[in-house]
């Protein structure tokens, strides 16, 4: 099973967008894939139109809103065919305090600790990170053994990399699996001299780990007020075939 | 002395790029600014184009890198004529864990408690929140008594919003003082139906709150990586023009 955390300290580069899509990409391929939202906005439910009772709140203390207890079954939500949802929210504020007064080892490790699927129901975990860096994004780069990165192609996103890869590094000291494995360069806006200039060093930089840009499209933008992935709200888009690349080289990635 | 918190946990939606050149344009109108960068990727240094040596956790804790004590003045920058940074970076990581571990009171207030400047050293405090929500974001709004939210006119920013105010409502509890006051629109895109159609929402939800709004205007994301604000950079662009607005209509509200 593969565990990909799409995350960045940086805000509003595309995580949640890549996150959604990227999944339910995947799952239409046939895979089956839990997609697990971190962020205490808790937006990926509203890029798919759902509204869970339940999240990863529920998931980790086995608690409702009333102390009653709920079983981790419940607290998944299946969203789509093969797409499975811990959805996150408010809640997660809680989690963060609480784990914040754990013991070093145990703050660090929860998450992992507490999402092993049954042997061979899944082949993909999908983290959507919250901006930021803070307890959970410690637990997810734990939790997980692979890292896509997204990068906005505006302002001063290397400089957002060069911080996020400091903390990639103290976490990859308590987590040697962990790879960064995808660069995925985001809002590629045509038009823009800035958006080249930024694409060509992070070419020089990363070479092979760099995937083919996602450009700026309004499409993908639209998608989450209807509650629909980009493949489903517009299946011929410049995102959708964008989205589209970046899942076939992931699935090519994973039969070797 | 007006104390107004940038925030929005929302990520990537103009807290750091309205941050700095709102407190540079009060500072150019000859007011006195203290901008505090309470974000951990530490961004506003760069977009200011300083490098200071310490901020806001020295300032805090009064101790450097290597144990030794570091008074409060060391810690502040100044960065420009009538404008003084405290800034932010991945040190605040530590700050966050160990506000974790005070007692509730303590953890809450503790910024607003240590921020107090001799009388009448100080006109304006902008503070410059970090994306998500976290136990600094709570000690700025114990800190601060006005609030100015970007609300980036793409995608489900509204939603954002909603989730926003659920925060801001529980900090009201905790500081009666504190008031949403400005609410502004950023890249308002005129090419796209999306942006109207969120500014039009915007506007009927807050009449009075709303501000006219920042355009998409590329050379906003190019001044940080010349360390210089939009007043520097390009000071007849779209965006500095914008962002003039902006700085006559809080000036005219500190005057009545
Ligand atoms: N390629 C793209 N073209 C146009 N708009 C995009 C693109 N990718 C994302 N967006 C829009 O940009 C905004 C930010 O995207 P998104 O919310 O996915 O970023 P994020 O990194 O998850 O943000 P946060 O840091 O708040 O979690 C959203 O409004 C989204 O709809
Ligand atoms: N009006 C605008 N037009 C074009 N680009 C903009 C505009 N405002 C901000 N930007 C660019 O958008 C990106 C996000 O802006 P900024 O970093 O200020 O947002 P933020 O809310 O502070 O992000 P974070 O949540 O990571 O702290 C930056 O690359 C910035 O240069
Ligand atoms: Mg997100
Ligand atoms: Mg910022």
């Amino acid at each position: 099973m593969r565990k990909i955390a799409v995350a960045m300290a940086k805000g509003g580069v595309g995580k949640t967008t890549t996150a959604v899509n990227l999944a339910h990409g995947l799952a239409s391929h046939g895979y089956r894939v839990l997609l697990v939202d971190c962020d205490t906005q808790g937006q990926v439910s509203k890029f798919l139109g759902v509204k869970p009772r339940f999240g990863l709140y529920e998931f980790i203390t086995e608690r409702g809103d009333n102390g009653e207890h709920i079983s981790k079954n419940e607290a998944i939500h299946q969203s789509r065919q093969n797409l499975w949802l811990l959805s996150g929210g408010i809640r997660l504020v809680e989690l963060k305090n609480w784990l914040g007064e754990q013991p070093r080892d145990v703050r660090q490790t929860l998450l992992g600790n507490e999402l092993v699927p049954k042997k061979g129901s899944l082949d993909y975990q999908i983290f959507d990170c919250a901006p930021g860096w803070d307890v959970l994004s410690v637990n997810i780069l734990m939790a997980a053994n692979e890292v896509l990165c997204p990068v906005a192609l505006q302002g001063p996103s290397l400089e957002g990399l060069k911080t996020f890869f400091r903390y990639l590094q103290s976490a990859q000291k308590l987590n040697p699996d962990l790879r960064l494995k995808y660069v995925l360069p985001t809002m590629f806006d045509r038009r823009t001299r800035q958006s080249y200039e930024i694409l060509r060093q992070l070419q020089k930089y990363f070479g092979r780990q760099i995937c083919d840009p996602i450009h700026f499209n309004v499409r993908l933008s639209e998608a989450p007020a209807h509650g629909q992935t980009i493949f489903e709200y517009r299946r011929h888009a410049t995102g959708a075939h964008d989205y589209d690349k970046l899942i076939r080289r992931i699935i090519n990635d994973g039969i070797q």
